[in-house]
C-alpha cells in the first residue's frame, strides 16, 4: 500500500512556547539543520507553527517573542493520512512542512516537503 | 524518460548581492513564499546561497550584510541532471533547494525539495 504520515514522519518532535523568544528559536535553528518548530502551550496541545521564514521575516521589525510571529492556524496531517494526499496540502497552501498529530490532536510527529523529496531519490 | 531539473525548475530566479542588508533580504523573503536566494555579483555570476536558515539563525548575531552569512560552496544541479539524483543530492548535504546552472555555470533556474514533493501528490 502507499505510504502514510507515521511511515516517514520524524517522531522525536522539537518544540517551543509562545512566550519563548524569537533569540532563543533562532539559537534551535542554528543547532539544527531544520526549519520548522511547533509551538505548543504548557499542556503539550498544538497552539501554532513557526519556522525560519516566520523568524527571518522578523528581522528588522522589533517582534521580540514567538507569540507575535506564530501561525495559529496550523495546517497538519493525520497519522494515516496517505503521502499524495499531504503532498498536494503542501503545495495547496504553499508550505514546507506540517506537524503529524493523533486522533485527539496530539502532537506525534512532523513531516516536511525534504521527507517526501527523498522519496524521488529513490524512485529508480 | 524520468524528468530532469529543466523539467520541474523555476525559470525567473530572484536573486541578491552579497553587499545587499540582511534586512533587504529578510524583506524578499517577506514579499514571497519561498526559503532560496542565490547570491550573484556584478555580471551575474553565482557566488553564494543565503536562505531563511541563515537569516534565522543571524538574529542577534549583529550580522548586517548577506556577505557576513551566505554560504559560498554552493551545491547546484545542471539542467539536464535527472530529479532522482537531484533529490540524492539534497538529501546527501540535508540542503532544501539547488540553483540550476548552465555549461558555462551561469544561473538557469531554482529547484527546491517543495519542486520534488509536488511530484508525490500526482503519483495516483
Ligand atoms: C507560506 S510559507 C512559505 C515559506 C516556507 N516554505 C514555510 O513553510 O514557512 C510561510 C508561512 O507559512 C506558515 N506555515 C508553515 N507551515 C505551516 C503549517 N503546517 N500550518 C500553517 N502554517 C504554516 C509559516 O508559519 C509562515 O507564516
Ligand atoms: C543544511 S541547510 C538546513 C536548513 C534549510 N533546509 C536550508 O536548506 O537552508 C542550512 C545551510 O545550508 C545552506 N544551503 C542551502 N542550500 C544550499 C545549496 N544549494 N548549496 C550550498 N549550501 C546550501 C544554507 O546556506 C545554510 O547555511
Amino acid at each position: 500500500a502507499a505510504p502514510v504520515a507515521k511511515d516517514l514522519m520524524t517522531r522525536e518532535v522539537v518544540t517551543a512556547r509562545p512566550s519563548d523568544s524569537i533569540t532563543s528559536a533562532a539559537k534551535i535553528f542554528a543547532k539544527r539543520n531544520f526549519d520548522h518548530l511547533p509551538i505548543v502551550d504548557e499542556k503539550g496541545k498544538l497552539v501554532g507553527i513557526v519556522t525560519s521564514w516566520n523568524i527571518a521575516v522578523a528581522v528588522g521589525t522589533g517582534k521580540r517573542k514567538l507569540s507575535e510571529i506564530l501561525t495559529s492556524k496550523v495546517i497538519v496531517a493525520s497519522e494515516n493520512e496517505p503521502i499524495d494526499a499531504i503532498a498536494r496540502k503542501l503545495e495547496t497552501h504553499r508550505i514546507s512542512g506540517v506537524p503529524v498529530v493523533g486522533t485527539g490532536g496530539e502532537l506525534r510527529g512532523i513531516l516536511t516537503s525534504e521527507d517526501l523529496s527523498k522519496l524521488i531519490g529513490r524512485r529508480r
